[in-house]
């Protein structure tokens, strides 16, 4: 019970955010109880489910710095999806974690307590390998990396690696890599199939069979506040993350 | 002489990199003296100038934490065109940085000895608002915004603008929007138009002109390690950032 995954990349606009509402959304509709924690202090995550991080009282950010219950931050989005929210306090709150004890561990302490009420929990992080991103790939099982076919984010693998590596032998020993997602997929260019070929030289089985392609439908959902098997299930995006949904399953039977 | 523009915007995926890399490469053509300094860990400006980040031994983190000239970083890319590189001790360095006597001016301080060797300098800044972006605000006398036409991009701005404030009251009186640039910006999408709308009735007459279309030379040209009015000047997406360059002189006369 209660597999714990961080969505992770510290490249910015790589897809992290549309595959935590998007994969979330379709194991919920396959009757998965699934929980997404937002630890961005952008608070994507929460306005793709429709909620304002500005109104949001108990955060993710009263739980780490404040020591509050994460249960009592939790809300739910629609049957099986719940989320943790993330408000304004978390922006420039950096020095504030820095300074607390176990600093690192701080997320994994808070999620113990509920892991096992859930099927899966996600993990929406930030663009950065910042001490937020570190909490998550401290708390998780595993980790789910978006990548964008685009070249700037094959460069930026590298460097993902090598914090992922760090954190196994440090922090976190049977940290291991769930899955790598090709995410806004172009048919029409060649880029997209170069840094496919690249990733499954380098990731082999590792790498998701279902690519999303890039989908208008999927960056016009988040304005109306609803994830896209919500806005438009007949869309190529819609259908991509459903074919997500069923894939992850296969590998977590 | 020698103004410094921060290119800055703590959402992913902007265009924050490629708007450093192009325009800065359209202004050297038309005879401008341009530094670019490249404050991401990533390193995608200096990869996008055909510069590998993992060999460079004199860069911004050396200038930062170890004090060495700035002088000694700069590298000639091309004619009137000149970088200081990010190099592998950025990563990770943030704690070190913020244990640092003014670590909020370090960047500012570095600047003042070149300032007036070139006739603009701008910094490439990472996807957050954290110590490194704050040194680029003090350091800036004016900040470009790369305002992606997506939904989660828009959202994004009030956090921004309160950051902006915030360094105009404690740090640096004098930092104003050197201007907002709508970029892959899509004509087939409605999304695209609502985003332009709103920017112009928010930021009125500070958004470019000059929009900057989604175009797949764009996102080809980094792997080629060259700026797009090198890699395919015929292209709309070279056009657009040779505009831009007109526009942005029109503004700094
Ligand atoms: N497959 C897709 N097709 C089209 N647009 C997409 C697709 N996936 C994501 N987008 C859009 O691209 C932008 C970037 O995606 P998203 O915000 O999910 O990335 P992210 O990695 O979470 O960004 P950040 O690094 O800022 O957290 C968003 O505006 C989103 O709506
Ligand atoms: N107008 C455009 N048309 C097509 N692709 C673009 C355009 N502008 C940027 N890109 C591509 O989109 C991706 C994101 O752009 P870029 O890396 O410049 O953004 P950024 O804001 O610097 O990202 P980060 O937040 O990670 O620093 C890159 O792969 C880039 O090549
Ligand atoms: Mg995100
Ligand atoms: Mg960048």
């Amino acid at each position: 019970m209660g597999k714990v995954i961080a969505i992770a990349n510290q490249k910015g606009g790589v897809g992290k955010t549309t595959t935590a509402v998007n994969l979330s959304s379709a194991l919920a509709m396959k009757d998965k109880k699934i929980l997404v924690i937002d630890i961005d202090a952008q608070g994507n995550t929460c306005s793709g489910f429709g909620l304002n991080k500005e109104t949001e009282d108990k955060s993710i950010y009263e739980v780490l710095v404040e020591g509050i219950d994460i249960r009592d931050t939790i809300k739910e989005v629609s049957k099986n999806l719940y989320i943790v929210p993330v408000n304004l306090n978390l922006a420039g709150s950096q020095v504030e974690i820095l300074e607390m004890e176990d600093r690192e561990k701080l997320l994994r302490k808070a999620i113990e307590k509920i892991r096992n009420d859930y099927d899966f929990i996600f993990i929406d992080c930030p663009p950065s390998l910042d001490i937020m991103t570190l909490n998550a790939l401290v708390a998780a099982d595993s980790v789910l990396i978006p990548l964008q076919c685009e070249y700037y984010a094959l460069e930026g693998l590298a460097q993902l690696l090598k914090t992922i590596s760090i954190v196994q032998k440090r922090l976190n020993k049977s940290l291991y890599i769930e899955g790598v997602l090709l995410t806004m997929f172009d048919t029409r260019t060649n880029l997209s199939t170069q840094v496919m070929e690249e990733a499954i030289s380098y990731f082999k089985d590792k790498v998701y069979k279902t690519i999303i392609p890039r989908n208008v439908k999927l960056s016009e959902a988040p304005s109306f506040g609803l994830p896209v098997i919500n806005y438009d299930p007949s869309s190529v995006g819609a259908k991509s993350y459903i074919n997500l949904a069923n894939e992850f399953l296969e590998r977590n039977k």
